[in-house]
């Protein structure tokens, strides 16, 4: 079945808290593009997937979210 | 493993901590053990040595807080982010942080978080590591449930840390080996009860047995009490004052738990002895008379605890008293109105009231050989 729209919202707003917190994610707010957006994040994702062994897709699928999901350490696995 | 930008680490061995607060989640003495014990971890493959402080300002402040508590991340409520900590530096650096919304635990369970665990990994950030990505290291960022008793430091944490700090300089061969339990030439260098355990010291290992939980646990003294060396001369329990005193050398420490009473060490010589009494071979108490009995060569003395003085008549000679005990003795633990004398491999049952020996057996007759 396909994911119900509003759980999809939250996941999305899981992960981009998640690679705001971890890895240095910035979304831009303003920005005009909404594809610039999706860009950063698909390769903040890249980052995660590989750090944790993932398979490197950049999208979020239910292993990506699963992993964001796991209780860990609040200090992120990438700096600026 | 990786380092901090720039490898932030500690210019000096002697790092200090202070426990700010406690989690209502477990008892204040298991905070402490789980701290101490995650700071072992560090210090068993460093040259880092941690001393915890009572006040002011300690290189390493450990604190529990829920939500905002004024620094860069807040917590976010149970699970997520279980804590945090802050690289080597002045001020905040080396913080470490605990989401008090989350339920510590003593032990891993399926219901909370292992604090020693949690700890370990938090003081590795406060020494200086970031996060691993290898699948089982102490410092991956994940929080993986596992057994802790006997846990060791993986080897990606020890490469880890040691990139930052030196390896230890323990020449293997002088560190002695921990017996394995059921050798049959086991002996031990001082046993004591403690809160209804028993713990059994050679060198810098503990054997720990407790009605609490099956089986024996091993630990090192370090990992109880940092800042006590091992090779104990001596150790005996005063249950009704929740205090375990141990003896090295011609000095003597008070433990509550696993906080060292201020004050000590102290020359033995406080206790009553002459300055020719250089060490004691072993120590008793009996809880019926408030009596204790220290051991020293073939004779032995009888310390009043209420007084807290030395009783006349002594000392006498340890055969004299205790008959079929005609050497002197390594260790002595009393339990339900016995006392038991070890003697290198061997223990002699004493029935105290009918002043009889009563059995003899292998010194490792307590863990279930």
């Amino acid at each position: 079945f396909p994911v119900v729209p509003e759980k999809e919202k939250e996941d999305i707003q899981l992960a981009k808290q998640y690679l705001e917190n971890f890895y240095d994610f910035k979304e831009e707010k303003d920005s005009l593009f909404k594809s610039k957006n999706l860009d950063r994040m698909s390769k903040k994702i890249r980052e995660m997937q590989s750090f944790f062994g993932l398979e490197v897709t950049g999208e979020l699928n239910r292993r990506t979210l699963d992993m964001m999901k796991q209780p860990r350490c609040g200090i992120p696995d990438v700096r600026s | 493993y990786s380092t901090f930008p720039h490898s932030p680490r500690w210019k000096k061995d002697n790092v200090t901590y202070r426990i700010l607060n406690y989690t209502p989640d477990m008892l204040q003495a298991d905070v402490e053990e789980a701290i101490a014990k995650a700071f072992q971890l560090w210090s068993s493959v460093t040259p880092l040595r941690f001393t915890k402080l009572y006040s002011g300002q300690a290189d390493i402040m450990i604190s529990f807080a829920s939500g905002f508590h004024g620094d860069f991340y807040s917590f976010d409520g149970p699970g997520g982010t279980l804590a945090h900590a802050y690289p080597p530096s002045s001020g905040i650096g080396g913080d470490a942080h605990f989401d008090e919304d989350e339920n510590w635990t003593k032990f891993t369970t399926y219901n909370g978080y292992n604090l020693f665990l949690v700890a370990a990994h938090e003081l590795g950030h406060s020494l200086g590591l970031g996060h691993s990505n290898v699948f089982g290291a102490l410092m991956y960022p994940i929080y993986m449930a596992r057994d802790t008793r006997n846990y060791r430091l993986p080897q990606d944490d020890i490469d880890g840390i040691q990139a930052l700090y030196e390896p230890t300089q323990i020449t293997p061969s002088k560190t002695p080996m921990r017996p394995k339990d059921c050798d049959p030439h086991l002996s031990f260098d001082a046993i004591t009860t403690l809160r209804g355990e028993i713990l059994f010291f050679k060198d810098i290992y503990v054997w720990r047995k407790s009605p609490y939980f099956s089986g024996i646990e091993h630990d090192t003294i370090s990992s109880f009490w940092p800042s006590l060396a091992g090779g104990f001369d001596a150790a005996y329990e005063v249950d009704k004052k929740d205090r375990v005193i141990f003896f090295k050398d011609n000095q003597y420490w008070a433990v509550s738990g696993y906080r060292i009473e201020p004050g000590f060490p102290r020359p033995i010589q406080n206790l009553g002895f002459s300055t020719s009494v250089r060490k004691i071979d072993a120590a008793v108490h009996d809880p019926n008379t408030k009596k204790t009995y220290f051991f020293v060569g073939q004779k032995y003395w009888s310390f009043n605890e209420n007084t807290q003085s030395m009783e006349r008549g002594y000392p006498r000679k340890i055969a004299a008293d205790f008959k079929g005990i005609g050497h002197r003795v390594d260790a002595a633990l009393q339990r339900n109105g016995h006392f038991y004398f070890f003697h290198g491999s061997k223990q002699y049952e004493f029935d105290i009231k009918n002043k009889k020996l009563i059995h003899i057996t292998k010194s490792y007759s307590w863990f279930n050989c």
